[in-house]
């Protein structure tokens, strides 16, 4: 696919057998294209018109909106270190200053907690796909956040 | 009950599925066809929020999250090399507790598709609008969970993705579109969000992480003057590349995980093209994103130069 250093061999097997298309009731191969984790379609075209997301962000948490933003704190894709520094430009009240949040009994990461509903983590030792790396620790953030506990 | 969607079994997995699972196609606009994979919740299906899963790229499959990252099965690859996976029950699969969709969007990622490619020709907008059509007729489709706390989440450049179409969502509960649709928050990981924010992470995350050296690090910040975004100043393109020059053969991914090479990558490659992004590349791309710099493009690795987002690189 041309992600580099990524294995995407299993998928790929999976997604374009044609028994798995059939119990997923998916086209075939011949009418929807092979599977790709990333397309190489040379027809796909993106255009990213939609410019920064930060104004997104302000008034969707305005509006009473809940947002978690995670980040796993080894990928150097989409580093922590800018996720951590919008949240913290958006200017909001801390509500839950810096401080590590556990799982298993262990340090799995840190945040901070603004107004507005927006909270900011890190999953320690976890890269740009945090659930691939750090799957407990992914399931017990994500669970928690939905369900409002700390 | 959806009998033309559920899932009933899957090549590789011999066990009960412990929740129900769909899959199928939901057509907007006459002939985008969107495909997604739903998993009720194992725990209280009825009562247990509703969470969108987008994987990023632009261009990238969400199934990347169902296979490799949060879904209700762990793939073991197959025995020899190139049979079909074996699937295990994945204990920490986020459909414990939620029901989740993964979709396979814009139009022409994954298993998503058109008989009109010239929907492929698409954007941050039209994305955000053929996602919301998506939901909508979703929604109609599964009624019953439309009154169940809804989420919106992914990775990457669903960084984009996401609160793009959050707004969408939260402009049809406003105009009365959907005005009882529970919609409640978003999250993202490792999201793609401003260029500015995300141009100037990288140099302070390496720096951190050791990856470049104290020198480097106080040479690229004087030339620059602590701003890599948009930055057109030589000496700070120079500097720059030096630092972008550490990382070759690096998993950006994840630092600490090692580089994948295909069987047929790198070892069948012409010392040449390995050192196409050693010797040969220059300055890392950085005016496409948005127009203006965008300065933390994917290092070239061995087996040649690529971006971090290779459907940019195609443009």
């Amino acid at each position: 696919s041309g992600v580099p250093c990524v294995s995407d061999e299993v998928a790929t097997i999976w997604l374009n057998n044609p028994a798995v298309r059939e119990a997923i009731h998916a086209q075939p191969v011949s009418v929807a294209g092979p599977w790709e984790i990333c397309t190489t379609n040379s027809n796909f075209n993106y255009n990213h018109d939609a410019g920064s997301m930060i104004p997104y962000h302000v008034n969707l948490t305005n509006e009473g909106y809940r947002a978690l933003i995670f980040s796993g704190d080894h990928d150097m894709c989409v580093p922590f270190t800018g996720s951590e520094a919008w949240t913290r430009s958006l200017g909001y009240a801390i509500t839950d200053p810096w401080r590590s949040w556990l799982s298993v009994g262990q340090v799995a990461g840190y945040l901070q907690g603004y107004a507005h509903n927006l909270t900011f983590i890190t999953v320690k030792g976890a890269g740009h796909t945090v659930a691939e790396y750090k799957p407990q620790q992914a399931l017990a953030f994500f669970s928690r956040w939905l369900e409002g506990t700390s | 009950i959806h009998e033309d969607t559920i899932v009933s079994s899957l090549p590789g997995f011999n066990g009960t599925f412990p929740s129900n699972q769909y899959a199928g196609y939901v057509t907007i606009d006459g002939d985008k066809n969107l495909f997604y994979y739903f998993v009720e919740s194992e725990r209280n299906p009825s009562e247990d929020p509703v969470v969108l899963w987008l994987n990023g790229g632009p261009g990238c499959s969400s199934f990347d999250g169902f296979v490799y990252e949060h879904g209700p099965f762990n793939f073991e690859p197959g025995q020899p090399n190139g049979s079909l996976p074996i699937l295990h029950l994945n204990p920490y699969s986020w459909s414990t507790v939620s029901n989740i969709i993964y979709l396979d969007s814009p139009v022409g990622v994954g298993l998503s598709y058109s008989q009109n490619e010239s929907n492929y020709n698409i954007g941050d907008y039209q994305t955000a609008e053929d996602t919301h059509s998506f939901l909508l007729q979703w929604f109609e489709e599964y009624s019953e969970f439309f009154s169940n706390p809804f989420y919106l989440s992914g990775e990457s450049y669903a960084g984009v993705y996401v609160p793009t179409l959050a707004s969408q969502v939260v402009a049809g509960i406003q105009a009365g579109v959907v005005p009882n649709l529970n919609f409640k928050g978003y999250m993202v990981g490792n999201g793609v969000t401003d260029p500015m924010y995300d141009g100037n992470a990288l140099v302070p995350f390496v720096h951190g992480m050791g990856l470049i050296s104290d020198d480097i690090y106080q040479n690229v910040v004087a030339a620059c003057n602590g701003s890599y975004y948009n930055n057109n100043d030589p000496n700070c393109d120079a500097s720059y590349q030096t630092v972008m020059n550490c990382f070759n053969g690096l998993n950006i991914y994840d630092i600490l995980e090692p580089c994948y090479h295909g069987s047929d990558s790198v070892t069948s490659l012409p010392v040449s093209f390995k050192q196409l992004g050693a010797t040969e590349r220059p300055l890392p791309v950085r005016k496409r994103m948005f127009g203006r710099a965008w300065p933390y493009w994917a290092p070239a690795v061995e087996d040649g130069p690529v971006t971090l987002w290779p459907q940019l690189d195609s443009q």
